[in-house]
């Protein structure tokens, strides 16, 4: 899915 | 990470540090928005939940940590502490949290990438920080005075987020499988809110003046 599933950004 | 995340970051970075150092070297919070700040430690509470959690990278942990430290000590300073808590200015202050947080919280249930608790808190992060800013602007309006260590926090803060718009352009068109239609919209939304004020602190700039925002 285009989300990646962590959130790399603060 | 590109350049323009890192200058965000840092640009943020510098917006709480700025006004964390006004807030301890001339124990004054006037101009301070404490709902504002209450908003910001809450994004930052509901957007890392994963610090724990999810290991991305020093860099991230560290600055996860430093936000969250930063905002909720201005919360602090602003509530606690003896001398700060007295130049409060609790009358003009006077935005209701529930109004910004109620539909950020609904939105968040609405739409998000993944129907998941994290997933939802974070989504409510993005859009409570798009909006967080509005007590801020709303107390400049009333006070009038805009001093220019709070001049230039809403500035900076500003200034990370529209950072972030060429960050996420950039990944966009570098990372096939980059898309974050929600961020995208949250952050657009939130760097608008600060173009009326952009546009006065450029004029006040230019022409040399005090910042003045109309009534």
């Amino acid at each position: 899915d285009g989300e990646s599933a962590k959130h790399d950004e603060l | 990470m590109n350049i323009f995340r890192l200058a965000g970051d840092m640009t943020h970075l510098v917006s709480v540090l700025v006004l964390l150092l006004k807030i301890h070297t001339i124990k004054s919070c006037a101009g301070i928005s404490l709902k504002t700040q209450e908003l910001y430690a809450l994004v930052f509470t509901t957007r890392y939940l994963d610090l724990f959690t999810d290991y991305i990278s020093l860099y991230n942990t560290v600055m996860k940590l430093i936000f969250l430290g930063s905002s909720f000590s201005i919360v602090w300073y602003i509530r606690r502490h003896k001398i700060v808590r007295r130049s409060y200015d609790k009358d003009q202050d006077t935005f209701r949290h529930y109004f910004i947080v109620l539909p950020c919280l609904v939105l968040a249930l609405l739409i998000h990438h993944k129907f998941t608790f994290k997933e939802v808190m974070w989504t409510f992060s993005l859009y409570l920080e798009a909006v967080a800013i509005l007590p801020q602007l709303v107390l400049l309006q009333r006070t009038r005075n805009i001093d220019n260590l709070t001049g230039q926090y809403v500035f900076l803060l500003g200034a990370y987020r529209a950072l972030y718009i060429l960050n996420w352009i950039y990944r966009h068109y570098t990372e096939p499988h980059y898309v974050h239609w929600i961020t995208w919209i949250a952050g657009i939304v939130q760097t608008l809110l600060y173009a009326d004020f952009f546009y006065y602190y450029f004029q006040s700039w230019k022409n040399n003046v005090k910042l003045q925002l109309p009534a």
